[in-house]
């Protein structure tokens, strides 16, 4: 089973259209694998991407270098899912 | 037996035997029906709610396209709960079952939500393979003829837009499309996701304005407004392009081209910190505002026919 130690969501909220299309030029960046929940859209819109341990840093030095604003929305993800596993766990003893 | 729990995700198989359990138990409104196989040759099932005749006027809603979006399986059955408990009771509902049958596709991506179970909680596409191809998958919503290829959809097999190598190339949408197009008098279709607060119509592969845009605009509007009366909860709607972002081939672009006026897409609640790992706790109260706004639809459908 494929797990997600240490992967972060960060919400990003991009200013401008240019900052959107550096959004655009990362996403397509494949050695990054970064799996975007919700796409840069509209100027001042957020975004939403889960951004892999090992790339966490580069994106976040990348953002700051193009003074794109960004916040962590998850710290986590393993944590959540171990959480969502754990409820549905329960529920099935529950049931039983 | 109706210990189902409502506050809690299910897996493929625990969905299939409730499916199972409701047409049991309500026999003269609920019924399975199988569509197709799935490209793993899991089976695709629809429930089909009807008080009688053939070929009635029918409304579409499918739920789970996207086999991460966990809340809008959830969903999906809690809604099918919902419409069996209201029948005869709720004026509204009654009288749209007593005029027009509802379709319900609770698992459109049967192999990614098993997927999603056993490999990868975060798996988007379904699960189909290619000789020589070494990504996995092909993303359904994008596999629609209605904008095939353009804007919003990627060519890469590895994208998580990936949207095939030809239009309804995928068995789970081929599926549908056979259905619906051998059915012939859908009159409204849903296609449920999450997570962004959304209410939208087509298009999705342009800007362009539907013939329909107004129509379509204001009941997304008063959709949303009934939503919002349950838990106070703030939707956004408008056409998919100009509301979230450009996507081509995708479901409800292809309904309102072959005749199906009343075609939305949810994105369903996002409480903003948790994306697609919406805690349990939070799936009762989305389905019940969910619930209002689907209502509203089904009743403008009802109430317009065409």
């Amino acid at each position: 089973q494929e797990t997600f130690v240490g992967d972060q969501v960060l919400e990003i909220t991009p200013r401008n259209e240019e900052q959107i299309k550096h959004l655009v030029e990362l996403e397509a960046e494949e050695h990054l694998q970064l799996d975007f929940w919700k796409l840069p859209t509209i100027p001042g819109e957020t975004a939403h991407v889960r951004v892999p341990f090992v790339s966490i840093q580069a994106v976040k030095v990348f953002l700051e270098s193009q003074g794109i604003a960004y916040s962590t929305m998850i710290e986590d993800v393993q944590v959540l899912l171990d959480k969502e596993n754990e409820e549905m766990l329960l529920n099935r003893r529950r049931q039983r | 037996n109706g210990n189902f729990n409502f506050e809690a995700y299910h897996t493929l198989e625990e969905i299939s035997q409730e499916m199972d359990t409701l047409a049991a138990q309500y026999p003269g409104l609920v019924s399975k029906v199988n569509i197709g196989q799935s490209f793993e040759k899991r089976p695709m099932n629809v429930l089909k709610f009807s008080t009688g005749g053939s070929q009635r006027r029918a409304i579409w809603i499918d739920t789970g396209i996207h086999s991460r979006e966990w809340i809008t399986h959830a969903t999906g059955i809690w809604t099918a709960k919902k419409i069996v408990n209201e029948y005869g009771k709720d004026h509204t509902l009654t009288n749209i079952l007593n005029a027009m049958d509802i379709f319900m596709e609770i698992v459109t991506n049967p192999d990614g939500f098993a997927f999603t179970h056993s490999m990868n909680r975060l798996w988007r596409k379904n699960k189909s393979t290619r000789p020589g191809v070494f990504c996995i998958g092909v993303d359904l919503n994008r596999n629609w003829k209605s904008g095939f290829g353009g804007n919003g959809s990627n060519n890469n097999p590895c994208s998580e837009t990936y949207h095939g190598p030809s239009a309804q190339s995928e068995p789970e949408v081929a599926a549908i499309v056979d259905f619906i197009t051998a059915h012939g008098n859908i009159k409204a279709l849903i296609s449920i996701h999450s997570y962004s607060q959304m209410l939208m119509y087509p298009y999705g592969h342009s800007l362009e304005p539907v013939p329909n845009q107004k129509e379509l605009y204001n009941l997304a509007k008063d959709a949303v407004q009934a939503l919002y009366q349950v838990h106070g909860i703030e939707y956004i709607y408008g056409s998919i392009s100009t509301t979230l972002y450009m996507a081509s081939g995708i479901t409800v672009d292809w309904a309102y081209d072959n005749g199906i006026k009343y075609s939305f897409t949810f994105e369903l609640r996002d409480t903003g910190r948790y994306g697609f790992l919406l805690p349990a706790s939070q799936i009762i109260p989305t389905a019940q505002e969910t619930w209002l706004a689907l209502r509203t639809i089904m009743e403008h459908t009802l109430n317009h026919p065409y």
